[in-house]
């Protein structure tokens, strides 16, 4: 899209292009562009040369938030549990924050709470021994909620900084899996008022529109505190937290760029706008 | 038509695809003198229908068993879409064709994925052939002679997820296919996936040569756009549909179906 052009209907169809392709989605970016339309009423934009200026400063403006990494709790340990759909991340996410805070010299422990997809116990605890750090597991088929008391528990007694408690993966849509999330939440609560400090919702960048829909019924159940945007090294631009900041106020924390443990960066909503233009 | 392209974009159908659909069906309603009727609104509901339901389709669950050997199914995709899963559900499909299949783990990179596989052939009564340290081309070929050598006729190749714009990775999955010459090569491809579906299905059908696509994850409510973005761009047919996280949940593609839940 060119500087130097009027604002007319031609530019707008070519933002819309931009903002659509990029996974914003049809909602949130009819919103958008009506506020560029009442911008350029409003004489805040004059000419084709300072609407992509201002298109980047109202997509800031959505993804800002006060928070970015993980908000300690005033006493160890912190517990942050990380839920979304199958195949999102979460385990690989999970890796990445302990061999970021293990490198920060922080005790990190992992609770291995899938105990039901085919090797989920062994593919966590691979990443534990790799990363060098403890991880509380039980059987394939024992009780989620069951890990996660042993897990605050061992937190606990090990003095541990922080717990990153990983889920099964589970679709919104599976009423009995949404409660099995809502118990192991609970049960957290239940031996550390306050636990778990946060919840981090795992997005894979290459979602479309149902990224929305995730967080809105996920977050029916359980407080989310924060969005981990995972798979950005691909082609996907996971414009779908525009969307969902558009509509409900959960910050995206960190993004995930690759399959390694040191693939994760803090979200940077300037770098993320950029990208999109890019 | 604008509420068309609305609802197919609110689905996650690709931009240029829809544009593409919507200036073929505008053609097809004028055409048929639609658009000057008293009430054309029904009547393009009906067209764009029938095109996307012609365009979905049409119905093809076919393998192209092998005539002399093995029969080779190869899995690819981007991460974390379901192939792994999708290997057990597909050799189970064929058990209850009589076939005796072989799983073939050649995801070396994923921690656990060979265990993964294993777990799922042992809930199956199927052997799983996999290596330590070797790379996946010949690991491939080598699960080939396997199978000779034991009875298998139909061998099930998994692969590790990959992005579409790693030239070295599907270089990899390419030499794959190269070694083992499938009979079939399936893009396993999220039903959740939204505009890059395009992109991903593009570069996939560019290096290897596709016979046909499982979509998984239908249980849930994405709308489903990304199966008729796969289909225009690589014009090969959706076979198999993943409709839960259990190996039963299995089914053949319906394409007048997945018509009616991408409009709505
Ligand atoms: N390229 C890339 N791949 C990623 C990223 N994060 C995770 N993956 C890959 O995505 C796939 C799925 O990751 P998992 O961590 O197993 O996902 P999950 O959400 O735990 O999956 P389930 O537990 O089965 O629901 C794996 O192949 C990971 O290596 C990322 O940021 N970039
Ligand atoms: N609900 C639902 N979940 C599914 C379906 N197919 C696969 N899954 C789940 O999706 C997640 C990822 O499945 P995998 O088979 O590990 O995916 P993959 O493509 O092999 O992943 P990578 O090897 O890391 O690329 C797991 O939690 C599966 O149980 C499906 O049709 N429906
Ligand atoms: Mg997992
Ligand atoms: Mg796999």
């Amino acid at each position: 899209i060119v500087a130097g052009r009027k604002v007319d209907a031609d530019l707008l169809d070519e933002i819309e292009e931009v903002l659509i392709t990029s996974d914003v989605g049809v909602e949130a970016t009819g919103n958008i562009l009506d506020r560029l339309r009442e911008a350029y009423e409003e004489k805040e934009i004059e000419d084709g040369e300072q609407i992509i200026p201002h298109l980047k400063m109202i997509l800031k403006e959505m993804l800002e938030s006060d928070g970015a990494g993980i908000r300690w709790a005033e006493t160890a340990p912190t517990v942050v549990l990380v839920a979304g759909v199958n195949g999102a991340g979460k385990t690989t996410s999970i890796a990445k924050l302990a061999y970021h805070y293990h490198g920060e010299g922080k005790k990190v422990i992992l609770a291995a709470a899938d105990t039901f997809r085919a090797a989920a116990v062994e593919q966590l605890t691979i990443w534990s021994e790799r990363i060098g750090v403890g991880i509380v597991k039980h059987q394939t088929g024992a009780d989620p909620a069951a890990v996660a008391f042993d897990a605050v528990e061992a937190a606990v007694a090990r003095e541990a900084d922080i717990l990153l408690v990983d889920t099964a993966g589970r679709l919104h849509t599976q009423d009995n899996l949404m409660r099995e999330l809502e118990k192991v939440y609970r049960v957290l609560g239940k031996k550390i008022p306050g636990a778990p400090h946060e919840v981090i919702m795992v997005l894979d960048a290459t979602t479309g529109q149902n990224a929305i829909q995730q967080v809105k019924v996920f977050g029916k159940d359980i407080p989310i505190t924060g969005l981990f945007l995972a798979k950005l090294d691909g082609s996907a631009k996971g414009g779908a937290v525009i969307a969902i900041r558009d509509q409900v106020d959960v910050p995206v924390k960190f993004i995930g760029v690759g399959e390694g443990p040191e693939d994760v960066e803090p979200f940077v909503a300037d770098d993320f706008v950029e990208a999109l233009f890019a | 038509m604008r509420e068309i392209r609305q609802a197919l974009l609110g689905a996650d159908v690709s931009y240029k695809v829809v544009k593409s659909f919507i200036a073929r069906v505008t053609e097809r309603a004028v055409g048929e003198g639609v658009l000057r009727s008293v009430k054309p609104g029904q009547q393009v509901v009906k067209i764009v229908h029938d095109a996307l339901v012609e365009m979905m389709g049409p119905v093809d669950h076919a393998i192209n068993w092998s005539s002399k050997g093995p029969t080779v199914i190869l899995m690819a995709g981007l991460q974390g879409t379901g192939k792994t899963t999708s290997c057990a559900k597909l050799a189970r499909f064929f058990v209850r064709k009589g076939k005796r299949p072989l799983l073939v783990a050649a995801d070396v990179k994923r921690p656990a994925a060979i265990e993964q596989l294993k777990t799922l052939g042992r809930q199956l009564d199927l052997p799983v052939y996999s290596e330590e340290g070797k790379r996946p081309p010949m690991i491939c070929k080598r699960a080939l002679k396997e199978a000779e050598a034991t009875g298998r006729d139909v061998v099930i190749l998994d692969t590790a997820g990959r992005l579409a714009i790693d030239a070295g990775m599907m270089a990899e999955v390419a030499a794959v296919a190269k070694k083992t010459d499938p009979h079939e090569i399936f893009l396993v491809c999220d039903a959740m996936t939204g505009q890059d579906a395009v992109n991903s299905a593009e570069s996939f059908n560019r290096e290897l040569e596709l016979t046909g696509v499982i979509l998984t994850k239908l249980d849930g409510d994405a709308r489903g756009g990304a199966a008729m973005s796969v289909k225009e761009v690589t014009g090969k047919p959706i076979k198999f549909a993943g409709i839960g996280e259990k190996i039963e949940d299995f089914e053949e593609f319906h394409p007048d179906r997945m018509a009616g839940r991408i409009l709505g």
